[in-house]
């Protein structure tokens, strides 16, 4: 779902 | 998403949900650094540049609406609200805080994943989170005295970081392409900062003693 997404975090 | 990061995150909601209940409970911010507030408002400002462009979750969207907006709502009461401002320890808030935000960009000029814009803030909203508690440790070492809503607010705050903390070892382990050490670095450096105050904390609930923190 979030591969690749940088910055999944708050 | 695993379950430290989601606790993280609440401990995280309620420390700003504590702090504003303080503020409209009381309608008093005495205790609170105002500095410290304006640092986070910046560091979510500068962390969430992506709220629009990117799209991951619904729950990453609401959160990242409600961490903006709540700290810009406790930065409005403490600067404009007619009753709140009157009790702004003032004088007790004079950490030189713009040579945190200075300091904190040279280093994402230099350390960043990717020297793209967003990036570049993305990098110094981390850096600026592990110091932004400072100002008000600072006032709360000045003020000695810790009213409990404050305190809790700090405290959770530690929470949040410490789960984050957790999270990270868990994605560690757990994902074979895990590599945030800016965040990861700068997390344990921010926690540390709490480690003190965690102590004093822990002391004054054990000894059921007012808090109070040595000058």
């Amino acid at each position: 779902l979030l591969s690749g997404k940088q910055h999944d975090e708050l | 998403m695993n379950i430290f990061r989601f606790a993280g995150d609440m401990f995280h909601l309620i420390s700003i949900l504590v702090l504003l209940l303080k503020i409209y409970a009381t309608k008093s911010c005495s205790g609170i650094s105002l500095k410290t507030q304006e640092l986070y408002a910046l560091v979510f400002v500068t962390r969430y540049l992506d709220l629009f462009t990117d799209f991951i979750s619904v729950y990453n969207t609401v959160m990242k609406l409600v961490f903006i907006g709540s700290t810009a709502a406790i930065v409005w009461c403490m600067q404009w609200h007619p009753v709140v401002k009157r009790s702004y320890d003032r004088e007790l808030d004079t950490f030189r805080h713009y040579f945190l935000v200075g300091a904190c960009f040279v280093l994402a000029l230099f350390l960043h994943e990717n020297f793209t814009f967003q990036e570049i803030f993305w990098a110094f909203s981390i850096y600026l989170e592990a110091v932004a508690i400072l100002p008000q440790l600072v006032l709360l070492q000045r003020s000695g005295n810790v009213d409990n809503l404050t305190g809790q607010y700090v405290f959770f705050l530690g929470a949040y970081r410490a789960f984050y903390i957790l999270n990270w070892i868990y994605r560690y382990f757990m994902e074979q392409r895990f590599s945030r050490w800016i965040s990861c670095i700068s997390g344990l450096v921010q926690t540390a900062l709490y480690a003190d105050f965690f102590y004093y904390y822990f002391l004054s609930w054990k000894n059921n003693a007012k808090l109070h923190l040595p000058a």
